[in-house]
Order: C-alpha cells, then sequence, then structure tokens
C-alpha cells in the first residue's frame, strides 16, 4: 500500500 | 469536500479575520495573547511549505495564502504597531513548554521520516496546544473581552468540525488520518470548558476560569 503524503486539509 | 470542513475552514478564517480587526480597530491587543499568535504563525507556516512543492486546488492554495498572511499581520500588530498595548505582564505562558516536546513527538512519530513530512507532524501537534497561552492569559486575568470570547469560539468550532469531516471522511471515503485525528481531538477537548462557558454565559464578557 502506498500512502500519498499529501496533505489536502487545511 | 464536504460541508463540516467548508464550514469548519470558514470559521477558523471568520477567527483570524475577528481578531484581526478586534485589534484594528480598537487600536490595541489588551487581552489577547501574542505567544499563541507566534505558534500559530508557527502553525501555518510549517504546515504549507507544500504550497512551494504541490498544488492541491485553487481554494486550497488561496485558503493557505490567506491564513499565513493573517498570522503574520496578527504577529505584526501586537509585537510592532500596537505594542504599547500588549500586556506582556499577563502573557507569561513558558511556550518552550510546548514547542519542544511537540518538537520530540513530531520526530518519534509521524507518517514519513522526511523534513516536510515532520514539519507537517510537528505544526499539527503545535496547532493542537497552540491556544493554551491565549487560554493561561484569561485564567490569570480572569477577564475575556466579548469579542475575544467569539474568536476563540470560532476557532474551537473550527476544530470540533474538523472531527465530524474526519468522520464523514472515514464512512464515504475510507479515509482517515491517525495523527491529525488525535490531535484535532486534543485541541477540542482544549476548548470544551470555553465551549460551556461560552455557551451558558450567551457569549458575554465575563470573569472566566479554566
Amino acid at each position: 500500500r502506498e500512502f500519498i503524503y499529501q496533505h489536502d486539509e487545511l | 469536500m464536504n460541508i463540516f470542513r467548508l464550514i469548519g475552514d470558514l470559521s477558523h478564517l471568520a477567527a483570524i479575520i475577528i481578531l484581526l480587526l478586534k485589534i484594528w480597530k480598537s487600536r490595541s491587543c489588551a487581552g489577547i495573547s501574542g505567544k499563541s499568535q507566534i505558534l500559530f504563525a508557527i502553525v501555518f507556516t510549517t504546515r504549507y511549505l507544500d504550497l512551494l512543492t504541490s498544488f492541491i486546488s485553487l481554494y486550497n492554495t488561496c485558503m493557505k495564502v490567506i491564513y499565513i498572511g493573517c498570522a503574520y499581520a496578527t504577529v505584526y500588530l501586537i509585537y510592532m504597531k500596537f505594542r504599547a498595548t500588549y500586556d506582556g505582564n499577563h502573557d507569561s505562558f513558558r511556550v518552550e513548554f510546548l514547542v519542544v516536546p511537540v518538537g520530540g513527538l513530531a520526530v518519534l512519530i509521524n507518517h514519513d521520516f522526511s523534513f516536510l513530512e515532520i514539519l507537517w507532524t510537528f505544526s499539527i501537534y503545535l496547532e493542537s496546544v497552540a491556544i493554551l497561552p491565549q487560554l493561561f492569559m484569561i485564567s490569570k486575568t480572569g477577564e475575556a473581552e466579548t469579542i475575544t470570547t467569539h474568536y476563540l469560539f470560532c476557532l474551537g468550532l473550527y476544530r470540533a468540525l474538523y472531527l465530524f469531516n474526519w468522520i464523514w471522511r472515514f464512512y464515504f471515503e475510507g479515509f482517515f488520518d491517525m495523527i491529525a485525528i488525535v490531535a484535532g481531538v486534543v485541541q477540542t477537548v482544549l476548548y470544551c470548558d470555553f465551549f460551556y462557558l461560552y455557551v451558558t454565559k450567551d457569549g458575554k464578557g465575563y470573569r472566566f476560569s479554566i
């Protein structure tokens, strides 16, 4: 499982 | 994007603008903790470094820029423009007791041991406790102006709405971020006593204790 460390919340 | 997050973000924005306007209109930052505001400026700076590395949406970018800009404007008003009205004697919370443990925790517990990710984690942990100097200051002086209580209410409401947002996202998107959730719960709990007083005292300026 690849976790994408893109935080889309503020 | 769901309704809880949108209203949460707007509540956060409202809190920031209420505080800026309060200081600007009254030409005074009496009763406001400059230390909390510096912590929030650090929170936004360390969290939104991804502005430079990834684009999520126009909404996301605009809000981040506004949050950062307002945070620094608030710090400028408190420590530069209206520093004569800053009540430093009552703003005596030792922030190193927050920043150092939070920094250590961010290095130990994170999603990924990388520079940006650790800074993001640090900002999440720090935000959860950044209001403590402000609450400490209010408990020390025993009072808060009505407008300051509105500010705190909006700020607490924002994180409480994010909790509903995370429940929503877990059920409908299968998404959850344990670091954000735990820190968000801690942050919301810190406001509970304040929420209770705010509601029962009808948001009026009051004597306050934590």
